[in-house]
């Protein structure tokens, strides 16, 4: 099974077609296996990146090199499927 | 849980129980719910339609799938709760009583087995199918860039390892392929509904060009309201728009098939959250969120009911 331990969700606030630009070619980087659950497209709207435990760190510093803004919506995707996979054996138990 | 009346709905299934579940809401619904299989996965796993029908030859219809993105797992769940609101409201709520005496809906609950199964066996943020290609050994295509409206084109990748994979050509997936052939081949759907899962939209044609669709006008008026009724239980915020200019411009989209098909009213639903869970939104959620889903589902459905074309 795959595991997702330390794996972030990103949100990042574009302000700029520039950031968006930069955005897009880390969509194409396919080293860094990055999950696109929100698409760089317009500066109106969020991206969110589910980025890999391996890659948060090269992920994180090009964000904050280039002064774009983002929070963590997700610490820890393991942690919610954990949490979700417990639900599901009590209600199996239930 | 297998029987329609001990079942949780407010819990996560495999498909196996999804697919126990429908045999019970056919058996103690029998004169209004069939289940219909319209092909097999690339994994040779039943597709399956539950068909609410009260009689008539080819009556208009509306389509309505859930689950097409197998990680959205809100979406299948909704389509479970939303199977069971149809059978229990008939003869009980009168505006879908009239509407089912009119109309036929076919609700598709599980449109991509296969990934639905990967969910739940190896990979819980799998999103696309499980079909093979010959040079690469990433699998799957995203099924909702795999059909005839604007193949290929912008918002669509051609990297058969990228999760939004285009795949080789158009319904190369057999999951689509089946839907397509279905629903040409019944020829009367007067509505398109694809639900999806994921920040809280309403979209309507078209995806693959950022052009209004000619009927936008009315499309947007009827998703307003589709929304409005919907916040009327918790409040929930949902934006109305073209898939191009709300969310991305995508191409090879389903609800881009179908209205090009003659589908007016093709709508695509994006379901909570706003993204503190993303794909693993807690399962406390999933009766809210279906339950504030139906009233704008029954608002398009009325609609469509009494606008005939």
């Amino acid at each position: 099974r795959q595991l997702f331990v330390g794996d972030q969700v990103l949100r990042v606030a574009v302000e700029t077609e520039e950031q968006l630009r930069l955005l897009a070619s880390l969509e194409e980087d396919e080293i860094l296996q990055l999950d696109f659950w929100l698409h760089p497209v317009s500066s109106d709207l969020p991206v969110d990146i589910r980025v890999p435990f391996a890659s948060l760190q090269t992920v994180k510093v090009f964000l904050e090199s280039n002064d774009i803004p983002y929070t963590v919506m997700i610490k820890d995707v393991q942690d919610l499927l954990d949490e979700e996979e417990a639900e599901m054996e009590a209600d199996s138990v239930r | 849980e297998r029987g329609s009346k001990s079942f949780n709905f407010a819990a996560y299934h495999t498909l196996e129980t999804i697919y126990q579940w429908m045999d019970s809401l056919v058996a103690d619904h029998p004169s209004l719910v069939t289940k219909l299989q319209i092909g097999s996965s690339y994994e040779n796993r039943p597709m399956y339609v539950l068909k609410f029908s009260t009689g008539g030859d080819n009556r208009p219809a509306i389509w309505i799938d859930a689950g097409i993105h197998a990680r959205e797992w809100v979406s299948q769940a909704t389509g479970v709760w939303t199977a069971n609101k149809i059978a229990t409201d008939y003869g009980r709520d009168t505006s879908l009583t009239s509407l089912l005496n009119k109309m036929d809906v076919f609700l598709m609950i599980v449109t991509n087995p296969d990934g639905y199964v990967f969910t739940h066996t190896s990979n819980r943020m799998w999103r696309k199918t499980r079909s093979r290609l010959p040079g690469t050994t990433c699998r799957g295509v995203d099924p909702n860039r795999n059909w005839d409206a604007g193949f290929g084109g912008p918002g669509a990748s051609r990297n058969p390892c990228s999760d939004s994979y285009h795949g080789p050509s158009p319904h190369s997936e057999v999951e689509v392929d089946n839907v397509v052939n279905f629903v040409q081949s019944h020829g009367n759907f007067k509505s398109f509904i694809s639900i999806h899962a994921y920040s809280q939209l309403l979209m309507y044609p078209y995806g693959y060009s950022c052009n209004d669709v000619p009927d936008a006008p009315e499309l947007d008026s009827v998703g307003r309201s589709a929304v409005k009724a919907l916040s009327t239980l918790f409040g929930t915020s949902y934006k109305v728009g073209s898939i191009c200019k709300i969310i991305y411009q995508a191409s090879g989209g389903s609800i881009d098939w179908s209205y090009n098909l003659g589908i007016k009213y093709s709508f695509a639903f994006e379901l909570r959250d706003t993204g503190r869970y993303g794909f693993l939104l807690p399962a406390n959620q999933i009766v809210p969120t279906a339950s504030e889903t139906w009233l704008a589902l029954k608002n398009i459905m009325e609609y469509v009911r009494d606008h005939p074309y």
